[in-house]
């Protein structure tokens, strides 16, 4: 077909038959290294944030053999004055052209769950890792956390956030500080540097984690998180492969 | 198979010279050039192969959007048609095409042509959702058939 959708002259169209049509789909799917179709479990608008973000990356791949250099600059420099988190920021392009893979993870907790008053600050994030394909090396890995900024009246005030990873298995659950961060009311959207965090995770697959946040504000109580879809934090990790993937003979 | 069924044609042809030579183009006749080695489309239709629900790129931007534009298919390419003396009319020919076609020329019998291949590929990039939801980015290189040539 053209573009026209006008079929071309001397090309001869005809349809598939079932089997050929199995066989056509199995060969893409080992083309693009899948065991299967991806069947995934989405309902409508509940973990959006992360889709977006990696929908841009995926731009940014498209757009970036069109562009020279100096304009791919340009063109995240206006990005981050004119829109707001979780776009991606010319250090994921950075990591973007060295890693051969990006994946994309989505909260596990959904509902937070009852804390005692001192721990009201504490919130749970759980990343499921274990889909990670063995042979892949973490080149960078980001927790990215969606923060509002806060009405006029906060806006001089400052926010102490303490980011976590937990061991579940360990006895008493005891967190590890990961990062911890001060920033101003009127901040918008975090990234957090989880690489180190990431690879300890792919080293000890057995071992289930869970990172923790933890905010103190410095003028008042807490500030209620963003309950909107596109507003969900995420983990983003960016693989190398470190192996020869050889595909099997059918 | 209507690559297969058009290289088997070809093959019964008498070899003329090739699309792109130094000759001008009012010194070949329409059908050899259709039969000259280059790079060619092949419709994938996402819809013949029962693959309606993309969960490509497009299919991100139905879930996302709302909106009802995911592709009917792909256009992608392949390179199909004759190598044949003399080589320099094929712009992409390789130092091992012109060798092959010179031991061919010298016993044509049990030495094949050169073959038409891809002499340029660039990577494509697919995004797609996992089972658990989670959304992969994925490049793979060497996909996209940019130049056929004579290898």
């Amino acid at each position: 077909l053209d573009g026209n959708n006008e079929v071309h002259q001397g090309f001869i169209h005809r349809r598939l038959r079932t089997h050929e049509k199995r066989e056509m789909q199995k060969e893409i799917l080992s083309i693009l290294g899948l065991p299967h179709r991806p069947r995934p479990h989405l309902s409508h608008g509940k973990y959006n944030s992360a889709p977006l973000f990696m929908l841009d990356l995926y731009n940014t791949i498209s757009n970036e053999e069109k562009s020279q250099v100096e304009g791919m600059l340009d063109r995240y420099q206006s990005m981050r004055t004119t829109q707001s988190p979780p776009l991606a920021t010319y250090q994921e392009t950075a990591f973007l052209n060295d890693a051969d893979m990006v994946m994309s993870f989505v909260n596990l907790v959904e509902y937070d769950r009852e804390l005692s008053p001192q721990r009201r600050h504490h919130k749970e994030f759980k990343f499921n890792l274990s889909q990670i394909p063995e042979g892949e090396a973490i080149t960078a890995a980001e927790f990215r956390l969606y923060k509002e900024c806060v009405s006029r009246a906060f806006r001089n005030d400052t926010l102490l956030l303490k980011v976590y990873q937990v061991v579940k298995e360990h006895p008493d659950r005891r967190p590890v500080p990961a990062e911890s961060r001060r920033l101003w009311a009127a901040e918008e959207g975090l990234e957090f540097d989880i690489t180190a965090t990431s690879n300890l995770w792919v080293m000890n697959r057995d071992t289930i984690w869970a990172c923790r946040a933890v905010h103190q504000h410095q003028g008042g109580g807490p500030r209620r998180t963003g309950r909107c879809s596109e507003k969900q934090p995420f983990m983003v990790a960016f693989f190398k492969v470190s192996e020869v993937h050889i595909r099997n003979s059918r | 198979s209507t690559g297969r069924k058009s290289r088997q044609q070809n093959r019964n042809r008498s070899t003329q010279p090739q699309e792109g030579s130094r000759l001008g183009p009012a010194e070949y006749n329409s059908s050899d050039q259709k039969t000259a080695c280059r790079r060619h489309e092949l419709y994938v239709s996402f819809r013949e192969l029962g693959w309606q629900e993309v969960y490509f790129l497009h299919f991100l931007h139905v879930f996302l959007s709302g909106l009802d534009h995911r592709p009917e298919g792909y256009a992608a390419n392949y390179c199909d048609g004759e190598c044949s003396f003399p080589l320099n009319a094929h712009m992409n020919a390789t130092n091992h095409a012109i060798v092959q076609t010179l031991v061919h020329l010298m016993n044509p019998e049990n030495v094949p042509k050169p073959c038409c291949a891809p002499t340029k590929l660039h990577a494509i990039s697919v995004l797609y959702f996992d089972d658990n939801s989670n959304v992969i980015l994925k490049k793979y290189k060497n996909m996209v058939v940019r130049a056929c040539g004579c290898h």
